[in-house]
């Protein structure tokens, strides 16, 4: 059983659409996992087709003890994977959060308290260095980074590094990068592969072999509320995160 | 003399790349224009090509009055251009905000400190709804949106309007959107035009007529510290921020 946190405080590089069409492939394996939305923005809660009029309970009712997992945990088209929306009540964890050290350990009571039910579960992460993220790295057992191949968000992997080290330092001595995952891959362009070369040859630590191509389908299907393999059967992108669900079933087994 | 906000919780629609291109583009107009980066990411930092070691003073310490503004305030490369950088600093507004109204205000005292020396002051705002994006839409007379011609972007746009509402009523009645500015336009794909012709038909306030295209020379220019204007002089990206330009400048005559 394996807690995963997608996150990069740089914005729109693929952590919604990674944990969304990651989750659905992992759950295509016969993995039982469970997506958790800690954005206040719910797009991984709408792109999963979740209803707004049906998040009466949410990750931030949760975190509060405010309601059951029962009543939170929604489940959703594909049998194998559920999920908890976000909700409205994220922004004043943001704006005021509640003080003290219990602040950090919110989320990680929640999944420490459910994680017996499942095979993994995927915390999507708000981009910010705000309490809601250090909330995902502090649940976390291993992180996943996703970084379009272009310049800002190269500069924003150093950041992360840093990041991820403090919080072993301090919070969670056993956070490990399970891996950079190269998204928004545009092959026609020489800066993608000048920055997916950087990355493999410079980054100090895993990097997928799979890298995830620029694909108009994946940018369509969260509007029907689907992941990307329902939506575009066979396409290069659903392949594309069938064979990242593979490596990251791999990499964790072989912690 | 207007500060404009550049401001989307939702990350990676073109907050940095709009203030870096419009900024220029503005100079180029011949106005006297002053940059301010409050992300602590300091993208546009990096794309105007300010130097990492040449940021002791950023707009952390000028907002805690920990520096004077001659100090913070840097030159680049075109003369009607400066700008204030981002640094490390800034992050501490993130995780652990200065209590009270005053935190509020921190950036309006700065820009109500110099706005007489410019003709424009842009602000580049972070992708949250944090103290940082708060402080910015005090500080700020009007404000840009961007949205990418995406479904998850277009989503953001109802909550930027709530933002801006709140606003309005609790901390800055006179605050305005001058426009949405539609950015990333890909013309072959189906979803730009749809999503364009649902923001033109259903957002209840103004939208820029110019859209910025997505091309990879706007993604290229920053790795060398200029903006797309310098980088690649006549491209259509480089024109479509003028013809911005002439438009924001129009707007505010027109007030
Ligand atoms: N492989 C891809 N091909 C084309 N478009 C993509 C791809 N992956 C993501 N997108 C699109 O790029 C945009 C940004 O992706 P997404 O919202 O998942 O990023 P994010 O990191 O979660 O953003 P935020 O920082 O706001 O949380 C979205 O409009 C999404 O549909
Ligand atoms: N018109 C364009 N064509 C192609 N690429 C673009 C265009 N505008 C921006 N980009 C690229 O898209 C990415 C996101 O843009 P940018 O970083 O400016 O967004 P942002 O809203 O400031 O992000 P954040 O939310 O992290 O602050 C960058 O890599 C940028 O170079
Ligand atoms: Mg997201
Ligand atoms: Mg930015």
């Amino acid at each position: 059983m394996t807690v995963i946190a997608v996150a990069n405080e740089k914005g729109g590089v693929g952590k919604t659409t990674t944990c969304i069409n990651l989750a659905s492939a992992l759950a295509s394996l016969g993995k039982n996992v469970l997506l958790i939305d800690m954005d206040p923005q719910a797009h991984a809660s709408n792109g999963l087709g979740i209803p707004e009029n049906d998040r009466a309970f949410t990750i931030a009712e949760l975190m509060m003890e405010q309601c059951d997992p029962g009543e939170a945990i929604r489940v959703t088209s594909q049998p194998e994977l559920s999920a908890v929306p976000a909700g409205q009540k994220l922004v004043g964890f943001e704006l005021s959060p509640p003080a003290g050290a219990e602040s950090r350990n919110l989320l990680k009571r929640v999944t420490d308290g459910c994680r017996r039910n499942y095979d993994l579960i995927l915390l999507d992460a708000p981009p910010s260095l705000s309490l809601l993220t250090i909330n995902c790295l502090v649940a976390a057992d291993s992180l996943i980074i996703p970084v379009q191949a272009e310049y800002f968000a190269m500069a924003a992997l150093v950041r992360m590094v840093q990041l991820v080290e403090m919080m072993r330092r301090n919070y969670n001595p056993d956070l490990k990068v399970l891996g950079v995952l190269i998204t928004m891959f545009d092959r026609r362009t020489r800066l993608a592969h000048e920055v997916e070369s950087e990355i493999r040859n410079n980054f100090q630590g895993p990097v997928f072999r799979t890298r995830i191509p620029r694909s108009v389908r994946v940018a369509e299907a969260p509007s029907f509320g689907m992941p990307v393999s329902q939506y575009a059967v066979g396409s290069p992108a659903a392949l594309a995160y069938q064979l990242l669900a593979r490596e990251v079933a791999q990499a964790i087994k072989s912690g």
